[in-house]
């Protein structure tokens, strides 16, 4: 469950990353 | 002993023209369709997306899933899509490489 919800925050991240570009 | 070719202009009544049947078959498709974006992805990739979010099990779909919804594509086309799904942040892989669930789903 750590490595989902690590890998899901990692995600959003990168989603918000792209977004923003 | 007469030339050949003689003989063969000559024959009257010998319809020598081959009737060529074109079958215009129009399909009406053109290759340009596979490149349409809706936004920002190919229809391959929004087929992928679509069908991991449409699973709401909490390890999300299996690579084994999507293979078999997703026949018409080879499993290397499907792992370079989640490669690039990923990469964008629209899915994440849960308890191991094979298994994806959508960021935006929950």
């Amino acid at each position: 469950l750590q490595r989902i919800s690590r890998n899901r925050a990692a995600a959003l991240e990168r989603l918000a990353g792209n977004q923003a570009l | 002993s007469k030339p050949q070719s003689m003989m063969m202009g000559g024959g009257a009544g010998t319809n020598m023209m081959p009737t060529a049947h074109a079958s215009m078959s129009s399909t009406g498709s053109y290759s340009g369709a596979s490149m349409m974006l809706v936004n920002g992805l190919s229809a391959n990739q929004n087929q992928v997306l679509s069908l991991i979010k449409s699973c709401h099990e909490p390890q999300g779909i299996s690579m084994q899933d999507l293979k078999q919804k997703l026949s018409s594509m080879s499993v290397t086309v499907i792992r370079q899509i989640v490669d690039f799904l990923s990469n964008e942040g629209h899915i994440f892989s849960t308890i191991d490489e094979d298994h994806f669930r959508s960021t935006d789903n929950e």
